[in-house]
């Protein structure tokens, strides 16, 4: 793909194709074509592999415009797993501490999915494989009750950071948002001088939903950066740039597999490269 | 919605008389745009337009009073020939138990649908078994022992560490206790991981399953297409079966799905319980498409 040397119409419509095929969205799309379009026109380019240079290039500024600065070494931080069913929250929060304990960080983990079969026992077997302690109540408990017992476990028992695990809900639920707007609220009033940050858990294989969940999320929990899943697929994951252009959400981290390490920083260069490679 | 952006499209181009063919495309842009919108996959889409084109260029769209009602018919219609009627049968074996295979990427939906399709089957008189074939994701195996404690379904848990030796196990299980059904809950999987791919066909011609069921996420993207088509073709899908429907998604998915494998979406996942389940209707997904 894209290896014609002219400029012309089909050349845009292969770009394009590529772009729609990436899950960037039909908007997005449109408004980083006609940015190049205006280069072509102002700089003269003619040259295909100039074009698809500028492309990158223009992809590249949108991610710098919107960048995520989450540390996962940094100490003192509690973080509120969130997303809709699925997507790799668990999985994520495992990654997180495993990266945490590695580097000598005290990290709690909190088992505050207190709904769907078996969701406590999965960090609870996360937990034991990486000699991570794991707050949890029995399934059915009040999720904010969980949040509550496991920042008061880290402020008795000083551990530096907090990693809590939230049950899967659809943005579309109120009666789930509101779960979770108290679970949140819970976790403000427990941070003891820690800082909160809260992880929009997104799956790259889903489609332009990815923005609706991202809007919604970010009004409820204040999500103020997303980790992107299951990148080890075919998804391109596009919708990332369409995330930072008409929603103002970076992407921090990037899950790469189902094993404990496959969480990587988010880097927009590789994640260009991967796009027209 | 699709149809009210074509009306205004045709208001604007009303006042210059006879509709030429390129009016329409500008309507088919709208199309097109709209179906991006909803995830239906890009090639997927082109396809679809085209044949819309073909149709629609004709004097019954040029002529017509009403050439937005027309285009929203030829659409309609186009995307009914490719969903097909609602067609939730499950296929029997000559001997049973029959073997219904649930196979898709991490986290679409698999055990908590092994739930929700062995409480249909049961609610319809069946008898069920569900056999706990992930031995890989962590308290995967007590996952679906908690959802059949849920619904008093058995649910066959081996003591082999093979998934293959597994599902043969579960088989024979159910046979043993003259059972009509077994569902066979897989791990999720990549499906360009070869060795888990090599997995499934292994499961395959072990236990001869006259069910294969893709179990998709609706809200997937453009990548629906590949997956659908791999699984696809390393298994011979005889159906899909949609989850997470009671989201917003357009659900554009379902159209690459069918369109790419010809497997009929027999069954919708619309929430996280087990009773939220049902008979998937072509026409409901046409309308979430056209929104
Ligand atoms: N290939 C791949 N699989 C992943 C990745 N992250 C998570 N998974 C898998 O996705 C599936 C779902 O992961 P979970 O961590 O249970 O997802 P969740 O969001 O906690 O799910 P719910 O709590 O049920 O909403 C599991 O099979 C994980 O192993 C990833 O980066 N790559
Ligand atoms: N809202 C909603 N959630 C669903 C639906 N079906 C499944 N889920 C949820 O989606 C999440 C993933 O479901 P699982 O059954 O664990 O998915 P899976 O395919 O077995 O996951 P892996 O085994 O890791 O590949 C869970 O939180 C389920 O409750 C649905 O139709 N609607
Ligand atoms: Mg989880
Ligand atoms: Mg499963």
């Amino acid at each position: 793909l894209l290896r014609r040397g002219k400029v012309d119409e089909e050349f845009f419509a292969e770009l394009e194709a590529v772009l729609l095929q990436a899950d960037v969205g039909p908007a997005t799309t449109e408004k980083l074509l006609g940015r190049l379009k205006e280069r072509v026109a102002r700089e003269r380019l003619v040259e295909a592999e100039v074009l698809k240079e500028a492309l990158a290039t223009e992809v590249l500024a949108l991610f710098s415009s919107c960048r995520a600065d989450l540390d996962l070494s940094a100490r003192g931080v509690v973080y509120l797993v969130v997303g809709v069913n699925g997507v790799g929250k668990t999985t994520t929060a495992a990654k997180m501490a495993a990266h945490m304990r590695k580097e000598g960080i005290g990290v709690l983990l909190v088992a505050a999915d207190t709904f769907r079969a078996a969701a406590i026992e999965q960090l609870e077997t996360w937990g034991a494989r990486l000699g991570v302690e794991v707050i949890r109540h029995g399934p059915g408990a009040d999720p904010a009750a969980v949040a509550f017992d496991g920042l008061a476990a880290a402020r008795a028992r000083g551990y530096e950071n907090v990693i809590v695990d939230t049950a899967g809900r659809l943005h579309t639920k109120a009666n789930l948002l509101e779960e979770l707007r108290k679970v949140r609220r819970v976790v403000e009033a427990g941070l003891d001088g820690r800082r909160l940050c809260s992880l929009l858990v997104l799956d790259a294989t889903t489609g332009q939903n990815a923005l609706h969940q991202a809007q919604v999320f970010r009004e409820v929990v204040g999500t103020g950066a997303a980790v992107l899943t299951k990148l080890d697929g075919t998804a391109k994951g596009g919708v990332a740039i369409a995330l930072v252009d008409r929603i103002g959400l970076p992407i921090a981290l990037v899950g790469v597999g189902e094993g404990i390490e496959d969480l990587r920083e988010f880097v927009p260069e590789e994640f260009v490269a991967a796009l027209f490679g | 919605s699709l149809s009210e952006r074509l009306q205004e499209i045709f208001r604007r181009l009303r006042g210059k008389g006879r509709l030429s063919e390129a009016d329409v495309d500008a309507a088919l842009r709208e199309v097109r745009l709209a179906f991006l919108e909803a995830d239906v996959n890009y090639l997927v889409v082109k396809d679809f337009i085209a044949r819309v084109r073909a149709r629609a260029v004709g004097k019954e769209i040029l002529e017509s009073l009403t050439p937005a009602q027309q285009v929203i018919k030829i659409v309609h219609e186009e995307l009914t020939t490719i969903m097909g009627r609602a067609e939730a049968k499950l296929d029997r074996a000559a001997v049973p138990p029959s073997t219904v295979m649930l196979v898709g990427l991490q986290g679409s939906g698999k055990t908590t649908t092994a739930g929700k399709l062995g409480l249909y089957l049961r609610k319809q008189g069946r008898g069920v078994l569900l056999v706990a074939a992930d031995l890989r994701r962590p308290a995967a195996v007590k996952q679906l022992q908690v959802l059949g404690e849920d619904i008093g379904l058995p649910v066959y848990v081996g003591t082999a560490r093979d998934p293959v030796a597994v599902c043969r196990e579960g088989v024979a299980e159910a046979g043993r206790r003259g059972l009509d059904y077994v569902l066979l809950d897989t791990a999720g999987r990549l499906h360009v991981d070869e060795e888990l791919m090599a997995e499934l066909e292994e499961i395959k011609a072990a236990v001869r399953p006259v069910e294969i069921l893709l179990v998709a996420d609706a809200m997937t993207g453009q990548d629906a297409v590949n997956v659908a088509k791999t699984f696809h073709e390393r298994l011979g899908l005889t159906g899909a079966i949609l989850t997470k429907l009671d989201s917003d998604t357009r659900g554009g998915a379902a159209l690459s799905i069918r369109a790419v494998t010809g497997a009929p979406i027999k069954f919708a996942g619309v929430g996280e319980k087990l009773e939220q389940f049902e008979v998937f209707h072509p026409e409901r997904i046409a309308a979430r498409i056209l929104g």
